[in-house]
């Protein structure tokens, strides 16, 4: 059975989106098969991986309600072994269709459930918000990745996020775990960024990566021409991180 | 009676709480009387003014149920004639709360209404979705200013956000224009900050203001510190930019 990773940070533009890719696509190169599930409505991932005409597609908000498999929605992008569930524009309505109904923490949970094809990870993009569908992510997941943006802010916001986390594990999924945290847009000639490393190291000990995500960018640009960096500069200081970030994440799998 | 102007993007990290706190301040030593309402149960504008011990606080939660007046909730900041209204965590909660209630939209409205207190403007910080705070936000509003930043998945976003503003026109609020576009996080250095600008100037016009936010490390250091970058730093190219943001809108509404 697939691994479930939810990639979840309620504060905004902290490198959710790109960690998803592009790790997903680092994945991927080990032949690893990998699925991307884009629960965001911006439809920022599918975008990033070349996914063109949202509007036209079977999409996650169909998948979310049951009303299609996941395997009719999957999109194979040129990245070998590597399929995406694009997103959908009706995903913000998914908040209000979901609240009245019993189970609404469950339905992503229970589509997976239904899928046949043989993935290794499932890695999930979730909205910057804790709301039912970053809720769904995390019933639905085996464990949360935290990508962790070295600024001011975005450590403020964590302290809220492991309480969701823990409450989660707590009322709705018992296996639920944090994966690891993974400090990104990291500036080595910024004071800010060396402070917040030693603080979230001090957090979260060897739940931290040792593998940081620097400010490039080459990575800022890749999403313009609709691919992961790995594939639009696999040279550049950003793509050469992510590629080391998942070979981190096979030897700490292989070591437990 | 006061002019009030919700900060949206449903963009993640763009920079809304950045330009509600500096835009405030600059208004605020111009003699304004200026009023901060955080509306994101994240409570970065609270933080970023200094304001501790959020949980102990009435906040903006009470305010928009209509548990409790704006005036029992406003704490005067260290910068004069500026106000804030701070954010609660049980904000995260509002959106399951009012979604089941007639009327759901107009909460915000009505409670900014009961305000006796003589503000000129009241800077509304939105969460990074467009879900019922920032929709409440958009209702009470007379105009919208939308933070920018210059990156691809920032451009992408827009036409969804417009859309939305258009919609809540039409059906909630026909008073509602948008104010401005300020773009940020602007890197001379960088490409796709040029082209990014040039995409927005020739989409928006003249709704885009001259002034341009650079991209300014010392602005991400101020809320460590609980302070505006123009209390922090005023001289620093961020601090600038805001103070002569600032003019540009004063001038832009005596023309009006
Ligand atoms: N390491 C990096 N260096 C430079 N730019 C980056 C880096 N990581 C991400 N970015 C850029 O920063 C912006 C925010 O990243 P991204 O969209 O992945 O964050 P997010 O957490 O998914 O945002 P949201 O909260 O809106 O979903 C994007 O424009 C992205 O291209
Ligand atoms: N011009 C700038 N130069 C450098 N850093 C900036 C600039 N503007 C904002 N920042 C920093 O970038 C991060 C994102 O900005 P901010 O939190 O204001 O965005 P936001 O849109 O309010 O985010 P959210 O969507 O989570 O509410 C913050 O850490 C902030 O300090
Ligand atoms: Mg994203
Ligand atoms: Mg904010």
């Amino acid at each position: 059975t697939p691994k479930v990773i939810a990639i979840a940070n309620q504060k905004g533009g902290v490198g959710k989106t790109t960690t998803v890719i592009n790790l997903a696509t680092a994945l991927a190169a080990t032949k690893k098969k990998v699925l991307i599930l884009d629960l965001d409505p911006q439809g920022n991932a599918s975008t990033g991986m070349g996914v063109r005409e949202k509007n036209k597609l079977i999409n996650s908000y169909q998948v979310l309600l049951g009303k299609r498999l996941l395997e009719d929605a999957l999109i194979w992008s040129e990245v070998p072994n590597l399929a995406i569930v694009p997103s959908g524009v009706d995903l913000t309505g998914a908040e209000i269709e979901l609240v009245n109904t019993s189970q609404r923490e469950y339905f992503l949970a229970k589509a997976l459930r239904k899928c046949k094809t043989e993935f290794d990870y499932i890695l999930i993009d979730c909205p910057p918000s804790l709301n039912l569908l970053t809720m769904n992510a995390l019933v639905a997941a085996d464990s949360v990745l935290v990508p962790l943006q070295c600024e001011f802010y975005a450590l403020e916001g964590i302290a809220m996020l492991v309480k969701t986390i823990k409450r989660i594990k707590r009322v709705f999924n018992p296996r639920l775990e944090i994966y690891g945290v993974v400090l990104t847009m990291f500036d080595k000639r910024n004071n800010l960024s060396i402070m917040v490393e030693q603080d979230v190291r001090n957090f979260f000990g060897d739940k931290v990566f040792n593998t940081v995500i620097p400010r490039n960018v080459r990575i800022s640009e890749a999403p313009s021409h609709g691919k992961p960096v790995i594939l639009y500069d696999w040279r550049c200081a950003g793509a050469q991180a992510y590629i080391q970030l998942a070979g981190e994440m096979l030897k700490k799998e292989r070591q437990m």
